[in-house]
């Protein structure tokens, strides 16, 4: 899962 | 990574490919909005800012890919403002793009996930995406015509923020994974294309042109 506010994308 | 994003970013490559291409190639930008492509430089720029501050060895596709949408971006501004500009179609360019850019950095202070400086650039590069085509739009609607060219350039770039939705769809689903405001500003911005792709579906593809009013 992602930690708040990081963007994995384009 | 999944088959809807993989495809998301090569029909958004395709797109600066594309436009590119027609610009090199006829010498001339008519019937590009330079105000689109000023816009999508500042998105990408403020996307990709990390690239700027802690520079990482470019180990990865994902950096490349950054470094060549911020180039490739610039690169057509440059062709479109300076090295063409005897065929750029100010009068017709002529959507405030203040009108777009204000709202988004509005919108990016008031709604985000997290209220510092890198996030509200992402945020209002977010924002600016949905909104930057605009222009282009308006471009097309005021000289009632768009090249074929063109059309194949508008047909990628609306394709992939749609296929992103899809990529969107399949992540919620597989990985539980959501990225609302990326979610939201992706449909508005597939939503303002629709009655391009109407056009381009039933004219482009039947090898006709587009001229407006339908």
């Amino acid at each position: 899962k992602l930690h708040e506010g990081q963007h994995d994308e384009l | 990574m999944n088959i809807f994003r993989l495809f998301g970013d090569l029909s958004h490559l395709a797109a600066i490919a594309i436009l590119l291409l027609k610009i090199w190639k006829t010498r001339s930008c008519a019937g590009v909005s330079g105000k689109t492509q000023l816009l999508f430089a500042v998105c990408f720029i403020t996307r990709y800012i990390d690239l700027f501050l802690h520079f990482v060895s470019l180990y990865n596709t994902e950096k490349v890919m950054k470094l060549i949408y911020i180039s490739a971006s610039v690169f057509t501004c440059y062709l479109i403002f300076f090295k063409f500009k005897a065929t750029y179609d100010g009068n017709h360019d002529s959507m405030r793009a203040e009108f777009l850019i204000v709202p988004a950095a509005g919108l990016a202070c008031l709604i985000n996930t997290k209220f510092d400086a890198i996030e509200i650039l992402w945020t209002f590069s977010i924002y600016l995406e949905a909104v930057a085509i605009l222009p282009q739009l308006f471009l097309i609607s005021k000289t009632g015509e768009a090249e074929t060219i063109t059309s194949h350039y508008l047909f990628a770039q609306g394709s992939y923020r749609a296929l992103y939705i899809l990529n969107w769809i399949y992540r919620y689903h597989y990985e539980s994974h959501v990225d609302t405001i990326a979610i939201v500003a992706g449909v508005v911005q597939t939503i303002l294309y629709c009655d391009f792709f109407y056009l381009y579906i039933t004219k482009v593809v039947k090898g006709q042109k587009i001229v407006l009013p339908a």
